[in-house]
This record gives C-alpha cells, sequence and structure tokens, in this order.
C-alpha cells in the first residue's frame, strides 16, 4: 500500500460551538505539524515505527492535547502520563505508565520496547530506566497547563457532591 | 489522548498512544492507552490501531486486538471491523470513544462514537487532511 500516517488528538464531546474560531485553527495547525513531521520520515524512506514518534511527538508538545506538555491533573495534582508503542513488523511492544517527569513519554515507551526485554514499566522505575537511556526528563513543572488546572479545580468541586458523575456542566462524566 | 499509525514504503506498521489520563484520577489509575492490545496495537499481519476514549471500556474490550483480530480471522473489511467494535461493542458497554486503523494496503479508519475526534491523515501523492467534527 501507499505510505501512510493517520493520527488522532482525543475523542470526546467537541462541539463547532463549544471551540473559539481561534482555537480551533490553533487544533488544527498542530494536528497538521504532526501530519509533516511524521509523513515526512514516511517520504523520505524511514521507518514506521519512527513516524509515529514524531507526529505524537509534536501532539505531546502541545498543551491544548491531553497528552505530555498539558495532561490533566490527578486527584493529587499531579500529571500522570502514559504512552505505548508497537512495531507491527515483530511484534515488539513498549509502553509506560504513570509516568510524571519524563518529557516525552511516547519516547520513554520506544526505550522499552528496543532496550529492555520488557514490555511494560510504571512509576518510578520507568523514570529511572528512561533517564539512563538518555530520554530527555524534565522537572513535574513543565507539564503544567493553566487550562487544565482551572478544569482539575473544577471537577474537584463537582466531585464533592453525590450528584457528580450525573452533571452534564464539564460535558464529561469520566472523572476520577 | 493522542495517537499514530503509520505504514511505511516497507510494508511495515507501527501504532503509537500518549495521554494524560483522566481528571482527577486516583489511586494510580491507568486507562488503555499503555496496555497493549487495549489502546495500542500493531501486526502487519491485520492492521494498526490506536486509542482514545473511556479506558476502562477500551480495556474490558481489549479494543486494539479485537479490531486486529477480526481483521485477521474474519472476511470483514477494516471499516467493518472498527465500526463493529466501537460503534456496536464498545457503545454497548456504555463506553464512548474512537480508535484510527491502517492496513498493509493503506486502507484506514477514523472511526468514533462521540461528537468529534481531532483526527486527520496523509498518504503519499495526497495532500493532508485534518478534521475534528464528524
Amino acid at each position: 500500500g501507499p505510505i501512510t500516517l493517520v493520527i488522532h488528538g482525543g475523542a470526546g464531546t467537541i462541539l463547532k460551538e463549544n471551540i473559539a474560531p481561534e482555537k480551533e485553527a490553533a487544533y488544527l495547525k498542530t494536528l497538521q505539524a504532526a501530519l509533516d513531521s511524521g509523513f515526512q520520515i514516511l517520504a523520505g524512506g524511514g521507518r514506521s515505527v519512527d513516524a509515529v514518534i514524531a507526529a505524537v511527538t509534536i501532539l505531546e508538545n502541545d498543551p491544548l492535547f491531553n497528552a505530555g506538555r498539558g495532561s490533566v491533573f490527578s486527584e493529587s495534582g499531579k500529571n500522570e502520563m502514559d504512552a505505548a508503542i508497537m512495531d507491527g513488523s515483530n511484534l515488539m511492544a513498549g509502553s509506560v505508565a504513570g509516568v510524571t517527569t519524563i518529557k516525552n513519554p511516547i519516547q520513554a515507551a520506544y526505550a522499552v520496547m528496543t532496550k529492555s526485554e520488557h514490555v511494560m514499566m510504571i512509576g518510578a522505575g520507568a523514570e529511572k530506566f528512561a533517564n539512563d537511556q538518555g530520554v530527555a526528563i524534565v522537572d513535574p513543572s513543565y507539564f503544567f497547563d493553566s487550562t487544565r488546572y482551572k478544569q482539575w479545580q473544577k471537577v474537584k468541586l463537582k466531585a464533592q457532591s453525590s450528584t457528580s458523575l450525573l452533571d452534564n456542566v464539564t460535558r464529561d462524566k469520566k472523572f476520577g | 489522548t493522542v495517537g499514530a499509525v503509520a505504514l511505511d514504503r516497507y510494508g511495515n506498521l507501527a501504532a503509537a498512544t500518549s495521554t494524560g489520563g483522566m481528571t482527577n484520577k486516583k489511586y494510580g489509575r491507568v486507562g488503555d492507552a499503555p496496555i497493549i492490545g487495549a489502546g495500542t496495537y500493531a501486526d502487519n499481519e491485520s492492521c494498526a490501531v490506536s486509542a482514545t476514549g473511556w479506558g476502562e471500556y477500551f480495556i474490558r474490550l481489549n479494543v486494539a486486538h479485537d479490531i486486529a483480530a477480526m481483521k485477521r480471522y474474519t472476511n470483514l473489511n477494516l471499516q467493518q471491523c472498527a465500526d463493529s467494535v466501537v460503534l456496536k461493542k464498545v457503545l454497548a458497554l456504555g463506553g464512548d470513544g474512537g480508535v484510527i486503523t491502517l492496513d498493509r494496503a493503506g486502507n484506514f479508519t477514523m472511526t468514533f462514537n462521540t461528537a468529534g475526534m481531532f483526527r486527520g491523515y496523509i498518504r503519499e501523492k495526497e495532500e493532508a487532511h485534518v478534521f475534528i467534527y464528524k
């Protein structure tokens, strides 16, 4: 088949009337950048695993998306991230979960896949392994985004109510 | 959650998914994104899948692998496989979300049962396309 790249940046209650035109343009711009980044690798004869890492890295770096910088807040006020990658040519796979200091979790997942005999690592151990493999480590404050923080504050208030899961104000009932 | 699936000129597929998870999550909760077979899967013999949505449902249904297995073991095309899992099985349980899928022939889907999904694709000799709404 022809070289192809497909991406997503999350699904949900995403309605045109809820997104300002300038924000919509920002979303589309980053999606386009992610496609361009990954496709450049494919067009140059690069591997599909490198293309998906390139595309996801662009999306992780944009606070608009819930991954990497701009991730949502956990109940304890942390940005806890997860990522996975799989190579269809050999069924190799790698993933990390509950990490808070790895700048681009997808690159840590790739390190797990290619530089360990394991498939999944979590928390502090995953962070130590990533650091040992030269994956960029940052202070947790790097992931902070004020919009996400306000979102979390709002959810916490709602969570104190027994009807929190029925409230549609926040337009999402998937709260911890 | 964000993700990507790709097919290179050697016919190899790959999938990747990354997420911050669920707002206000407790107790080290982990969703489907990092679980191979639930939110992420790739096999040259079937397809590559990256998912986004309500993780607990995608884990229970092993969504990514279910789509890949359906593609491999039945005569259904990729769109039928993705629709069967996301628009029927996930919805039937009460979950929501979507997937992107891609096979070695270059067929792909962007299937979701929500109001919208940030998404896009690009293929050789074609313009890139990006979308948000249904």
